[in-house]
């Protein structure tokens, strides 16, 4: 009965489990939490280690005597300006209040896709499983490409397309000193609980490092569950708050001063259903009549649905789930209330979901809202949605908390004159 | 529950294969083959094993066209638990159901099973 005992599917089955469990980078040869490899908590999520044998390199931590000689932040910059006898760490970023980004989230942070040309029998060919390692062990999830934490190029165009655009691009572009300082501290069906102890695994010291804009968005998973009576096991509003405060706590020990910390309202998702529910699934695209609608109570059925709540044809039952989850979202802005003036180290936030924004955005510009999410599992947001999500977040930070960007460096076109691609990822 | 993600990778898995057979006018043994090559080649030995021990039964199944969830059933991978409904994912079209409403759908999981046994006893011998 249990097909993870099948001769060969056991192999299989043993891999994804182990894939599937890490939460730091496998490959970590001086412990400091940064790697030199891609797949397995490396450097897709973590900017990529300079140096895999010394502990005191990696992305984001302030130079070790200022990178006269060698590059101890690996954000490229090092060496001394024989005119001025100064480094060029000093001199380009010295005064440029360099800063990292983190996300601290779920599946739509880690950016989870699964190919649908891996279901779908009239795309199915070996190019399409050319990179199935790497996917396996990010987890399916692809935040190379991320609204937090994308970066470099896309090269995995035969299963995923769209712009790559995202909250450390953006950074990096208004100040070069910041390259390769992001995190992505997410995980496939994480929620305010699970993060607790996820966020433990986010690499930052208060004295060794830059300060740090980490975005918590738990969006999702504290009202959903694969469960029948997915409401009982949805988080109440004071669990919401309590785990977000110890997560705070956390922080508050481990972040940097003059750090920003910005918690996200989680999603009203009813929209899901009323875009996808009629289409056709990736998996029957040559029979032709296999419906997301169908495919979610396929799912609710065999109780692996990823939200019950959201992914139903009850309707009653997606309003009562908007309900919780406004419900939470206002225990994070009573969290914000209560505790913007508690934690010294960095400034508290909180901003409402811009998911609407995005989708209204994309409407007005003749889209529809289907295109903006993932095929395979009529979920989570596309490509194109992680891109756009990136610049709705930065036009609200922008407006409503420039601080949080800090300034535009005046020496980047320097940086990149003298560094190129400062070596890049 | 009802057999959760193994019954759901086994519908995706037999959905994939009567289709991929249809479109490329090839046998289920050609199309269980290619899909073994198409995977990483690290992959390869694990596919090859899988289909050494599910082939033949796969082999039997698409080719009288049970459809995923019949078929899924008859290899025990979808079951029923106590108290639960029978999850059906209505993948095939109407039209590739052979049987009609005169069997149900417990009975065409019977009938598939015996098939999968005839099979066997076919290829083990006496």
């Amino acid at each position: 009965q249990n097909i993870c005992e099948v001769p060969g599917v056991k192999d299989i089955c043993n891999w994804l489990r182990k894939a599937f469990k890490g939460r730091k980078p496998s490959v970590d040869f001086d412990n400091d939490m940064f790697s030199i490899s891609q797949g397995l908590r490396g450097s897709s999520w973590r900017g990529k280690d300079c140096s895999d044998t010394s502990r005191n390199v990696y992305p984001g931590t302030k130079p070790l005597a200022e990178d006269r000689t060698f590059d101890s932040n690996c954000n490229g910059i090092f060496g001394v300006n024989k005119k001025t006898a100064r480094s060029y760490e000093e001199e380009l970023c010295g005064a440029s209040q360099p800063r990292g980004v983190a996300v601290l989230g779920d599946s739509i942070s880690a950016h989870f896709h699964m190919p649908p040309q891996w279901l779908d029998a009239t795309l199915i060919s070996e190019k399409v499983f050319e990179h199935l390692i790497l996917v396996v062990e990010n987890e399916i999830d692809w935040p190379m490409l991320s609204t937090v934490t994308g970066h470099g190029k896309n090269n995995w165009t035969e299963v995923i397309t769209g712009p790559i655009d995202s909250l450390y691009l953006r950074i990096r572009d208004r100040n070069r000193c910041n390259h390769r300082d992001y995190q992505n501290i997410a995980a496939n069906g994480e929620d305010s609980i699970g993060m607790q102890n996820l966020v433990k695994t986010l690499a930052r010291n208060p004295q060794r490092d830059h300060p740090i804009i980490v975005l918590y968005a738990l969006i999702g998973n504290d009202v959903c569950n694969g469960y029948p009576d997915t409401v009982a096991h949805m988080t109440t509003p004071q669990a919401m708050y309590d785990n977000t405060v110890n997560t705070l706590e956390h922080l508050h020990a481990t972040l940097p001063n003059n750090s920003h910390v910005i918690m996200m309202g989680l999603a009203d998702a009813r929209i899901l259903y009323n875009s996808m529910g009629h289409r056709i699934h990736p998996v029957a695209t040559h029979w032709g009549h296999f419906t997301y609608g169908q495919f979610y109570d396929f799912m609710n059925c065999l109780q692996i649905s990823p939200c019950s709540g959201w992914l139903t044809t009850n309707g009653t039952l997606r309003n009562l789930t908007a309900e919780r989850a406004e419900e939470l979202s206002e225990a994070l802005r009573k969290v914000y209330r209560d505790h913007k003036k508690s934690y010294y180290n960095f400034d508290l936030h909180f901003i409402e979901n811009p998911m609407p924004n995005a989708v209204r955005e994309w409407v007005k510009h003749g889209g529809e809202a289907w295109q903006l999410i993932e095929p395979s599992d009529g979920f989570h947001s596309n490509q194109i949605g992680q891109a756009l999500l990136a610049k709705v977040l930065w036009r609200e930070f922008e407006t409503k908390h420039p601080e949080i960007l800090g300034p535009v460096n005046p020496n980047n076109e320097e940086i990149g004159r003298l560094f190129g691609n400062q070596g890049g990822y | 529950i009802n057999g959760g993600y193994g019954c759901a990778a086994c519908t995706a898995l037999v959905a994939i294969v009567e289709q991929l057979a249809e479109i490329k006018n090839s046998t289920v043994v050609e199309t269980l083959d290619y899909l073994c090559y198409i995977l990483p080649v690290e992959l390869r030995p694990s596919c090859r094993a899988a289909l050494e021990f599910l082939g033949p039964m796969l082999v039997v199944l698409v080719e009288h066209k049970v459809g995923p969830d019949v078929a899924c059933h008859a290899l025990t991978f979808c079951y029923t638990n106590p108290g639960q409904p029978t999850c059906h994912s209505m993948i095939p079209p109407l039209h590739r159901r052979l049987k009609g409403p005169s069997m149900t759908f417990e009975e065409k999981v019977l009938e598939a099973k015996q098939r999968i046994q005839f099979r066997m006893k076919k290829t083990r011998g006496p």
